[in-house]
């Protein structure tokens, strides 16, 4: 089963 | 202050009720031009990411900027006490720590006022790029909502691939396979049930499908949902709010080995 892959680093802190 | 009446109450109970699995607290950032939400799941694999614009509402207004920090589950147990044909007047003054809402049926024989309290939410505020996606896919809502739930009976994993010919739906696990493929529709008739496809490049991308069914809650607010994608990149899935609004997700995929 591939990993899950999260959203961290794709948005930027405004 | 913040008085907002949607007079059709029942768009805030579906926006509700849509993200109600994904985000537990969210703030609701209030403004001139409408009313803004954006929250990403505890695990950091989903973003929820709200739009109704002022248009929604008649009238609207809101001299200053507020933002709302509301518990999602008490508000929809708030909003069960509301009807599907009652419009739904949202109240605020400086400092938010209440919200009031107030309910009112189309016969305006009957008035109920609730009053939820608020929280101080601790949200970062993220920019989302704009993304030149590669595969476009707008299909209908509740063709999405089934092709979803199908595939989860089979496994907890979808693959999207999007060719120039359609978009085929796959699933795979322990106890068999199954895939579903919408050929994409003549662009004479763009009815709701139409596929259409806009294609920078063929696309595969791997997705948990409990999430893409947790979206596919939405579907009773469009008729279509906009699917884009581009590896790596997070998905985006887009249910538009007649014309004062969207209701999106961002859903991060499988990693590819």
């Amino acid at each position: 089963v591939a990993p899950q892959g999260r959203l961290d680093g794709f948005f930027k802190v405004t | 202050m913040l008085e907002a009446r949607l007079p059709q109450g029942a768009v805030l109970k579906k926006i509700v009720d849509a993200i109600k699995e994904i985000v537990s607290d969210a703030n609701f950032d209030c403004t001139d031009s409408g009313i803004t939400l954006q929250a990403m799941d505890s695990s950091h694999v989903a973003l929820v990411s709200l739009l109704l614009t002022s248009e929604a509402f008649d009238p609207y207004r809101c001299d200053r900027n507020l933002t709302l920090g509301i518990n999602i589950k008490t508000l929809v147990q708030i909003l069960k006490c509301s009807g599907n044909d009652d419009v739904i007047t949202l109240r605020a003054e400086e400092p938010a720590d209440t919200l009031a809402l107030v309910f009112e049926p189309p016969s305006l024989e009957r008035i109920s006022e609730y009053e939820m309290k608020l929280m101080d939410i601790d949200n970062e505020r993220l920019e989302i790029p704009d993304t030149a996606y590669h595969a476009e896919i707008t299909m209908a809502a509740s063709e999405f909502q089934r092709i979803c739930r199908d595939m989860q009976t089979l496994s907890e994993s979808v693959t999207i691939e999007a060719t120039k010919e359609g978009v085929k739906f796959s699933a795979e696990g322990e106890l068999g396979s199954g895939s579903v493929t919408l050929k994409q529709g003549g662009s004479i008739d763009s009815s709701a049930e139409t596929t259409t496809i806009e294609l920078v490049q063929p696309t595969t991308q791997t997705f948990s499908v409990k999430y893409l069914v947790n979206f596919s809650k939405s579907t009773s607010l469009a008729g279509q949902v906009r699917l884009a994608m581009t590896a790596p990149l997070p998905m985006l899935v887009e249910y538009k709010i007649s014309d004062c609004g969207h209701l999106r997700f961002f859903l991060a995929p499988k990693i590819d080995d």
